[in-house]
């Protein structure tokens, strides 16, 4: 179980913070807004009325000490001194939201490990599936089914796909592989491959039959 | 081609008119805002400074001769408006945002055909991601790589799986199968599977090779 800290509670982060609380995961929050605190409060672990921008109340308020920090506040005046001071209480992991490109380079600059346009993401799978409509995004089509990146077992090693015969015996399907030192990914790949220890595979399945691979 | 219909500029709406344009969409916009219109001008086939709550301004600007609109408005009162109308111009297909649950059901009540609320989808899969890490979002992992939806071509009808060697014939692989009145799809299928003429086929594959199934 890991603990997330997100501040600001505007949509995105409300959506946020309610669906990782839902996942059994430990949700504290901050925002300025009372209303916006009040209606989080019972579904989260904690949620605080605060302005994050203050580097002190970060730190009492533990998010020195969590895993993965969200900064999801638009207004990027205010997300670069959060993010810049999360960087600074060295937060192991710092997503922050932006507005748009150039914003989205600033935070990145700042010190985000990762940034997110939510309205960008959201149109863009929107077009695709305008302009593509067979064209499936994964995830909603089949919702339990997922791919997972792992190692292979220790037992894998050495045998071709057709040998290990993952679909029938395990239920999941390897829909690619990366090799070591390689940052292309060979997609489909043929039955007579043999696995070798350093290779990261993708492997298809529903998330009961990847769990064994990805515990 | 397929001809869209955007009304409303916002974040959402903006990025969405600039992602279809791109992909060579003829695109035709309106927002009551001329900042909004101005910005989106050059990249789109129209874009139009009006009130869209005005029936006779929606059907002017030929939003009863489009294929899709998309009604990217927040504000409930104005969605709910927008929708009514375009539904009663009998445009084929509207899509609509919503900024939460409740919005999204008056929406369809009122005659959507689809809703979206952008920073819930992108908050869910932010989250999914948090907690479940090496089990990804297919689409960003693997760009060009998608899941096409297909009736099986005429000659592949009766054949098994492993009589068609998709993977080594065609380059892709199918993931999944729905039977003719059955709404469950059936998650990797085996080698002997014979398929059938109203099959619904879910193909794995590089966008290129899945194009001759999908045209
Ligand atoms: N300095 C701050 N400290 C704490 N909370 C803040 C601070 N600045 C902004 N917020 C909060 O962050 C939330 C989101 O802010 P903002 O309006 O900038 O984002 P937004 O991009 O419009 O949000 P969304 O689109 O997700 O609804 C608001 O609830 C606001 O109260
Ligand atoms: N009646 C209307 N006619 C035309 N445009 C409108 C109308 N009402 C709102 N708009 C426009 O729709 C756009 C989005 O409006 P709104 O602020 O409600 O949505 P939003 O959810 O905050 O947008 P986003 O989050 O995508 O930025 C604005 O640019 C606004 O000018």
């Amino acid at each position: 179980k890991k603990r997330f800290g997100i501040i600001g509670l505007g949509r995105f982060g409300s959506y946020l913070a309610r669906t990782l609380a839902e996942q059994g995961q430990e949700v504290i929050c901050i925002d300025r807004s009372e209303k916006a605190v009040e209606e989080i409060s019972p579904l989260v672990a904690q949620a605080v009325v605060a302005d994050a921008t203050k580097k002190e109340t970060l730190e009492h308020l533990g998010f020195h000490r969590i895993d993965t920090a969200i900064v999801a506040i638009g207004a990027l005046a205010q997300s670069v001194l959060v993010t810049l001071f999360l960087k600074e209480l060295e937060t192991p992991y710092i997503i922050a939201k932006a507005l748009n490109e150039e914003g989205a380079k600033i935070l990145s600059l700042i010190g985000a490990d990762r940034v997110i346009i939510p309205e960008k993401d959201s149109a863009v799978r929107l077009a695709r599936s305008l302009v593509m409509p067979n064209l499936l995004d994964f995830l909603p089509l089949l919702p339990d089914f997922y791919i997972a990146e792992v190692y292979p077992p220790a037992d894998f090693v050495g045998k071709t796909l057709k040998e290990l015969d993952l679909r029938k015996r395990y239920r999941v399907y390897v829909i690619g592989i990366k090799r070591a030192f390689s940052d292309k990914i060979q997609l489909l790949p043929p039955a007579d491959y043999v696995i070798e220890k350093d290779d990261l595979l993708y492997l298809v399945g529903h998330k009961k039959d990847l769990a064994p691979f990805t515990s």
